[in-house]
């Protein structure tokens, strides 16, 4: 008892701040430091660093590790890849990002340029596509993004590709419209074949705040989602809403986005990133 | 909401008189998580709920207000009046053409924004051109284009090898001469403010235009970190006005309240959705109610 008290209140006060200033959210960061001081009366000869270790270790637990579908076997056809979220988070940028990641494997790819809305949005997928000669499927502006969709899942299963790659358009969560579009999307990938393996990656911003929370609660509510990509962790932001979203959505975070070249983006490591947010 | 939480520690008390020391510290303990869930930045919550104790110890409650209501309405006047209560517009240069940067960190809505301001001038009658001076994203250049054709105002695109954006300087010049043009909007590559050279870069680009106003393009929905980008771009750059983008959203915007109180700089229009004439003007009373959730 002794030596908890060695470490004075300061410490918890300054440790609260530094994970709310990372975006945590207050009541998860008073939550974390309430957990570790429970953890403390139990290891009464923890230092300073012990302490900040096991936080570390305690965040990194929340992000769960499920096996994306591209590290299992697909027996058949391509496997798909949506990308989603809100407006400017990076999704065409990942899109290209995740093109070149996986024909770095060794895997043939495809994109297909399903935002059909947005100026130019087509051309600079196409772009990405040139730069790293992979096939871009697209239609003209204003074209159903679901049938941009589905040719490009089609298109794939024809020419025997492994992965198709599909960007959308940003869409804020409280869109009724533009998230009733997205659902069609889905719903027509999945028709196109059911056996299809489809990850849908919901983009999020490292610089958005506490409105990741509202962005995972409606994407998830009319498609399913299958993981995160944190885009701007090159920035100052530290993206700390993703432990309060792991905690609570136990959706596991595939990437990072670190730049805006096609190499800047890195497999999500949780012990990294919560030293990130403690150091 | 607030309110409710608020209602919720005053319905435990029944002492007349003030409101007591106690009731306000659980009352500023509740309005503190309110404003961080909100985003408002650390920083300006606690220098906000320290001002605010000083006014609410001892504070008689209005006859017809509940404790609750009155230090609802004194923190909604509060952010009210920090926010600014002028209408903040574009100033006009003294004689034309009044240039204006369009800077901020990456996918904050720079590009779709300048055709909005486009679109605003041009639709009071003024000459306007655009520049389309991002020559680092692929097809930006494309996207300002297309958006110049929808509302039927030029854009100046980099010539054949052009590559970086000090070398159109020359050209803008000679076309704003040319068309007599009275505005101009510069729209600029996405950059983060730590980045050192592409902030060498648009200060040396501001130096070559000489703008009459740079104009922080904001996502409402930033974080935590707003105040230290906001003001990283104020020190290399200079920042004459803010706009916040993508208020259409659900966003609380506790940034806009961080960005205005720490650099104070006032805050020239919304972008309230993706098309071009959904630009408007900022109204404090709406933020700080949107703010206080
Ligand atoms: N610094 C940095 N910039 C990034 C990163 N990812 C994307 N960007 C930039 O963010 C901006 C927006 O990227 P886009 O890929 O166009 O975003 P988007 O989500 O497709 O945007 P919309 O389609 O308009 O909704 C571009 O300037 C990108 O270069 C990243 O990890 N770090
Ligand atoms: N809903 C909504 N979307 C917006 C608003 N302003 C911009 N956008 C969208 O946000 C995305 C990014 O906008 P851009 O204008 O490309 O952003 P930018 O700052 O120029 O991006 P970079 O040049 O890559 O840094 C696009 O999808 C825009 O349509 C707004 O007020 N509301
Ligand atoms: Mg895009
Ligand atoms: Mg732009």
């Amino acid at each position: 008892d002794a030596l908890f008290r060695k470490k004075d209140p300061a410490f918890y006060h300054d440790l609260e701040e530094v994970l709310i200033s990372a975006d945590i959210g207050p009541v998860v960061a008073q939550q974390l430091v309430l957990d570790l001081q429970e953890w403390e009366k139990n290891h009464p000869e923890a230092t300073a660093e012990d302490s900040l270790s096991h936080l570390e270790a305690r965040m990194a637990q929340e992000f769960p590790s499920s096996q994306p579908i591209w590290e299992k076997e697909s027996p058949h056809g391509p496997q798909v890849l949506l990308l989603v979220g809100v407006n400017g988070v990076g999704k065409t940028t990942t899109t290209g990002k995740l093109a070149a990641y996986f024909k770095s494997q060794g895997r043939t790819v495809i994109l297909g340029a399903a935002d059909t809305f947005r100026a130019a949005a087509i051309d600079q997928l196409r772009r990405w596509g040139e730069q790293l000669e992979i096939p871009v499927v697209h239609q003209k502006p204003g074209a159903d993004p679901a049938s941009v969709a589905f040719d490009t899942v089609r298109a794939a299963r024809a020419r025997k590709l492994d992965m198709a790659l599909i960007d959308t358009a940003g869409r804020l969560q409280n869109k009724h419209n533009l998230m009733a579009e997205l659902q069609k999307i889905g719903s027509v990938i999945r028709k196109e074949d059911p056996e299809t393996p489809v990850e849908i990656l919901l983009v999020l911003d490292a610089t958005i705040g506490q409105n990741a929370h509202s962005q995972l609660e409606e994407f998830r509510k009319i498609t399913p989602l299958s993981g995160l990509v944190l885009t701007k962790l090159d920035g100052t932001s530290k993206g700390g809403v993703a432990v309060a979203l792991a905690q609570k959505y136990r959706l596991p975070v595939r990437f990072i986005g670190v730049g805006e070249k096609a190499t800047d983006l890195l497999p999500f490591d949780p012990g990294l990133f919560a030293r990130s947010i403690l150091r | 909401s607030l309110t409710g939480r608020l209602e919720g520690i005053f319905h435990k008390l029944t002492g007349k008189g003030g409101l007591s020391e106690s009731a306000v510290e659980d009352t500023l303990r509740e309005l503190r998580v309110a404003l961080l869930e909100a985003d408002v930045s650390l920083a300006v919550v606690k220098e906000f709920t320290e001002a605010l104790r000083a006014r609410l110890v001892g504070q008689a409650v209005k006859a017809g207000l509940t404790p609750a209501q009155q230090i609802i309405t004194e923190v909604y006047k509060e952010i009210v009046h920090i926010l600014g209560d002028h209408r903040a517009n574009i100033a006009l240069a003294s004689k034309p053409p009044t240039i204006v940067f369009m800077m901020g960190l990456q996918g904050s809505g720079k590009t779709t924004t300048s055709a909005k301001i486009a679109l605003h001038f041009k639709t009071q009658g003024r000459r306007v051109l655009l520049v389309a001076s991002d020559l680092a994203r692929l097809a930006a250049v494309d996207q300002l284009r297309i958006l110049g054709e929808q509302i039927g105002v030029p854009v100046v695109l980099p010539s054949e090898g052009v590559t970086r954006p000090q070398d159109m300087v020359a050209s803008v010049r000679k076309r704003i001469l040319e068309g007599m043009y009275e505005i101009v909007i510069v729209d600029t590559a996405g950059r983060l403010s730590i980045d050192e050279e592409l902030m060498i870069e648009l200060k040396n680009l501001k130096s070559l235009y000489n703008p009459k106003e740079c104009l922080l393009v904001v996502d409402a929905m930033q974080g935590q970190e707003a105040v230290n980008v906001s003001r990283g771009f104020d020190q290399s750059i200079g920042v004459d006005g803010v706009i916040f983008t993508k208020l259409d959203g659900d966003t609380r915007g506790g940034a806009v309240l961080s960005i205005r109180s720490v650099i104070k700089k006032p805050i020239k229009f919304v972008g309230s959705g993706e098309k071009l004439d959904r630009l408007e003007p900022f109204i404090p009373e709406r933020m700080a109610s949107r703010i206080i959730g």
